[in-house]
Parts: C-alpha cells; structure tokens; sequence
C-alpha cells in the first residue's frame, strides 16, 4: 500500500490546481517561510477527515478555502484528492487505486468521494482505520508539536499511546 | 483491551529505551505507567538521560535534547505500528548537524515499510530525499510547485556509475 | 498611569507598523485595545497581513512568519525603551536564510544602544557577531567555553586592510 | 552602562568556573545541542532575581545547582556574578564596575551580594528596575519563547505590554 498522488485545489493558499505525483521512497518537501509547505500537511490532514479547525490552524473550517490574494479572487470551494494505490487490498475495496476527495464550499456544504462516488465522511474515516492512518495518526507530526510529547501532562501524553498501543 | 494495552505499552517501552540509546550515541531513558494497578487510566511518566548526565528532571533538558528524546518516542511507537506513509514537518529545526544526521539514520531504517514525507529548511536533511517538491510564491499568496526529481535522479545515477568505476 | 500606558502603547503601534513593513518587505500590521474605553485592563489584538496575502487570522501564519511578525513586534518594544543588554536564544530558528538576513539588518540598527548576546546554530547569525563564544562538554554534562575572538577580530582587521586597497 | 563580565560556577552544568568577558557590540554563543548555552541564559535571569524554578525550567530551585555527571561529584553551592560597568553613574551607587552574586546552597540557603557587601535579593531587584533590566524584561527572550507573543490570550499579551508601556 503506498500513497501515490495528492490534489489541491483552493485549499488555504493553493489558489490554483497543484498535483504532487508521489513517489516510493523519502519526499522532500522545501521552500521558504510562508510559501505553503505546512497547508500540504493540513491538506492531508483535511481530506482525512479531521475536524476540527484549530488542527488546521483556522478558527472556523471556511479558514481553509483560498481567500484570494491583492490580485486574485477567493474561490468558492476548497478540494483535495489523495490517491493510494493498494495492490495488496488491504482497504476494504476492489479498486487498486483508490481516490478519497473531499470538498467544502463558502456556504458550508461538504462533498466526500471515494473514486468518484459520494459517500460520507464516516465512510472515509473508517476506510484508513485498521491501516493505521487516520487525520489524527501519530505518523502525521505538525510543526513545532512534537514537543508536546515530553512538555504535556502525563494524562495528555496517554491519549497518543491510547492511539498506537 | 487492557492486556492488549499493557502488552503494547511493554513493546513501546522497549523500543524506546533502544532508540533512544542509539540516537544519543548512550545515555538511558525508559517510560512508565505512573499507576501500574490502573492500566487504563494511568498516566506516563518520561525519563531521559543523555549520556554522561545524571538522571534529572526532563524539563531541564535542552530544547534540541527534548526534540531528539520526542523523536525517539515517536518512532518507538512506529516500531511497534508502523504507517505506510507518515508526515513529518520540520523534526529537524532545532537539532544540531550531527543530531540530524542521527535523526536521519534512524529514518533510514524505516523507509522500507513507510513512504516519508519531510518538510524541512535543513540542506543536511534534503541530501538524503529520493524526491524533491520545491514550493514557492511566484505570485504573492499563490502557492504552486516545482518538483526538483529530474535532477536529484541525475545526479544518483551519475554518482553509481562513477562508484563502479 | 492610563495615560502613560496609552501614549507607550501608541508609540508601539506606530513603530510596529514600521518595523513589520521593514521586516517583511511590504505587507501591514497593526496592533490595538480589544476595549478602548478600559485601557487599564483591556486585551491586545494584533493584525499581521505579509505582503501578497490578505488578511486571516494570525493562527494560519506559517510558522516563519509568526516567528517574523514577534520579532517585529518584540523590537518595536526595544524602540521605545532600549535596554542596555538583550539575551535572544535561538529567534532564528524557524526562518529561512533570507528572512535571517532581514531579521540582522533589524538588529544591527539597535546595537548602538543595546549589546546583544545571541545564541544560534546559524553561520548566517554567527557572520554578524563582532565576539563568539563557543560552549563545549569535553567532559560530558560539563560546560566549559572557548572564546572564539582573536580569530575573528583578526579576519576583521584582513578585511578593513584588503577594502582600503 | 554595559555589560562587563559572567561568572559561573556551580550553576546547572558549569560544574567548573566559568568566566565570559563580555565585550561592546554584538556576542554570538554557539555549541551543540545540550552542551550549556541556554543555561547561561538561565544564570543570568537568576542573579537578576529570578525566584521561579519554572522560568529556570526547573521544578524546585534546588534544581539549579550542578548536580554532578557521571564522573564528577555534585557541588554544593551554585554561585553566578554579573558584572556591570556603569560610567556614567545611572545605578544609584558609586562604584564604576558593579558585581552582582547570587548563591544558592544545597541546605536551601541563598546570599546575595552588590560588591561583595551581603544585601537582600530586594536590593538586587530593585537596582535594576529604572534600567528596564529585570529577570524577567523582554530583553531576555528564551528559547521557544517568542511565539508566545503573537499565539497567547490577549490578556497575557497584556502582560508583556505593561513592562514596557
Ligand atoms: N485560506 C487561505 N487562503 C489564502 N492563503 C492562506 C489561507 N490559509 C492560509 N494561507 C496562507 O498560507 C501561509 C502559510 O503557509 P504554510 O504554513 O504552509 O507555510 P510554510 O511553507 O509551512 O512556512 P514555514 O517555513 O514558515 O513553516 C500563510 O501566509 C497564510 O496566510
Ligand atoms: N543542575 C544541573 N546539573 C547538571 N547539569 C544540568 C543541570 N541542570 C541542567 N543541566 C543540563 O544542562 C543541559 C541543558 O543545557 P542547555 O539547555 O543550556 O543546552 P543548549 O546548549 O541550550 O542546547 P540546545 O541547542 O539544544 O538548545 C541538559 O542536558 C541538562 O541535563
Ligand atoms: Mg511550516
Ligand atoms: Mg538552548
């Protein structure tokens, strides 16, 4: 099982579509201070299923469509789209690729996708559960957070082995 | 749920003393259930040595010392479970050269079963990336990228054959 | 003392709006009373907008640009009242190369009324220093210090020589 | 009014003594991860007196005091002096060069000294105040610490704002 393509559309600062083929192997990703590297993560994070926007840095979860920039418009919805390919079928379904999209529009409704069908959020974040990988896995590590292992409160730091262990 | 926890919790804790050992280059740490006869509520205690030190409190450890001992926490857990892909964004900024390449050995001996994807500012870290994703704003506020493959590929491919001369 | 407060407070808002500008080559700040009629007891809200972007809530910064936008707002405090030393441990840490050098030429304009001393891992950082100490454990867990001086103040004198030719 | 000289002996991993002769203009302090330089920061936050052990990292005071290594016995006393010269006579004292001690002792003892006359820690802390120099000034920025400014409540940031304005 491998990740095998990202998508960004009108996520946070990706006001134009961007498509990251992904590799076997270690990806780099690299640029300067404020050119968009941390939203790749929340992206990931978002078409995941998380929830909440204080994960994703925002206050209310509409913080996560392109609001334009001095010389663009804002678009009126956010999409994301990660594809695995799953040649072992590991995930519960026929496909070997399997494409999870999930968008939000400027007036709150959501669509969620798996290969093109609808489907719920639920569906998605039930999808990647035994595998492992969920919008609040262990394997995703958020700028600056992986302090809080060693600084929070013993009861805090149970929830993170309560996900693995 | 309770065997499994405490069974796991063992694995973990017996990783962690491993990696952490490694990553230091010696020293001592350990993790423990602060109630060991409350195995479902108990908090957990962190102790981290580094070598030559004596055993104090963690909050006195140094910023880059608290990083490293997270880090080896972190991939304690992967040990156990391991992802198939994991997120990393910038583990390495407060880390000195030679810690990041500890850091970065350690990743290597993952890579096998987990596909990475590291945000990061150091050229330290970006030498051993299979693929590289520069991002950039050519337009300010408009992320878009440029993906630096062709050249990191390049310049392995030049590099094997000039080792089998 | 209220007006004390409110005149200090306005010079720091006129000279964070400044200092940001600088900092980050283009973009607007500001800083204000949550409630203007309890000056005595009122919170601050600070507006940070880099230049290109559109105004968002300060959470969704990068983490560079958070850092950046602090330390405009940290030295637009200094501008009011310079203190005869300042202590800065690792502010470089989360910006990029280019963002440093912003963040030198900030500083170099406050070390006629202030002596820094500032702890790095930056060569970037350390090229600006006029005096160096480095800390070793040649012992391990015990600190001792090299100055690192004569060799710089040496390279000082080469170069002011090898510029009069 | 300048900094002069730190003297450090006894004080977290200054198990040896340790003298910085501190000159005008610009000091950078450098080492790896671990090898001391926060804690000179430590030092100098405490003879300025800091009286809370979670400033210092700290969980009790007691925690300060070298505690030994390995290979080396802990100390019994932590001793840190700043030494301040004071031309043109802004201290409200006569001297030129003004010393400060502050010493901690294992039995939980502590003296303080201008001079190497005993005073009263309220005497050290009040020296400083129309200086704007104080143990816990903005000009001693911690590591990690800076963020604080823009992510706090905008009441803590109040706080902050009240020591300058
Ligand atoms: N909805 C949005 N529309 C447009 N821009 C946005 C939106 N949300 C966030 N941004 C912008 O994205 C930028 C942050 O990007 P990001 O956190 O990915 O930077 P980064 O590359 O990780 O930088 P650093 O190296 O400093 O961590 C901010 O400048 C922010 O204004
Ligand atoms: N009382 C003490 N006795 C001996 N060692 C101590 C004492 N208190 C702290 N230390 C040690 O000092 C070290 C931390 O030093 P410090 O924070 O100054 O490092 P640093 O040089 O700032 O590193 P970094 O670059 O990672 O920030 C820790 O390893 C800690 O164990
Ligand atoms: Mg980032
Ligand atoms: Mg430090």
């Amino acid at each position: 099982m491998r990740l095998k393509r990202i998508e960004i559309l009108g996520f946070k600062s990706f006001g134009e579509k961007t498509v990251f083929e992904i590799n076997d192997g270690t990806t780099a990703i690299v640029g300067p201070n404020g050119c968009g590297k941390s939203n790749v993560v929340d992206a990931i994070r978002w078409v995941l299923g998380e929830q909440s926007p204080s994960k994703l840095r925002g206050s209310n979860m509409q913080d996560i469509i392109f609001n334009g920039t001095t010389s663009l418009k804002p678009l009126g919805m956010a999409e994301v789209s990660i594809t695995i390919e799953d040649t072992e079928n590991k995930l519960p379904l026929d496909y070997i690729d399997i494409r999870i999209t999930r968008r939000l529009f400027r007036t709150g409704e959501s669509q969620y996708l798996i290969n093109k069908k609808q489907c719920r959020l639920k569906d998605i974040q039930e999808l990647f559960m035994d595998t492992g990988m969920s919008n609040d896995s262990y394997a995703i590590m958020a700028q600056g957070k992986i302090d809080q292992l060693l600084t929070s409160k013993p009861e805090d730091r149970r929830v993170f082995f309560e996900e693995a262990a | 749920a309770k065997d499994q926890f405490a069974e796991n919790f063992e694995k973990i804790r017996q990783n962690f003393r491993e990696i952490f050992t490694l990553l230091f280059g010696g020293g001592k740490a350990d993790i423990s259930l602060i109630d060991e006869n409350d195995i479902l509520e108990s908090g957990i205690e962190i102790m981290a040595k580094p070598p030559g030190k004596k055993n104090q409190t963690i909050s006195l450890l140094s910023g880059g010392e608290k990083a490293l001992s997270s880090i080896a926490l972190l991939f304690s857990i992967f040990k156990l479970k391991p992802s198939f892909f994991s997120v990393l964004d910038e583990l390495d900024a407060p880390l000195d050269e030679s810690n990041i390449l500890r850091f970065l050995d350690l990743l290597k001996s993952f890579t096998d079963k987990t596909q990475f994807l590291i945000i990061t500012h150091s050229k330290t870290t970006l030498k051993i990336a299979d693929f590289i994703f520069g991002i950039t704003m050519q337009t300010p506020g408009l992320s878009t990228t440029v993906s630096v493959n062709l050249q990191k590929k390049e310049r392995k491919e030049k590099k094997k054959s000039a080792d089998k001369k």
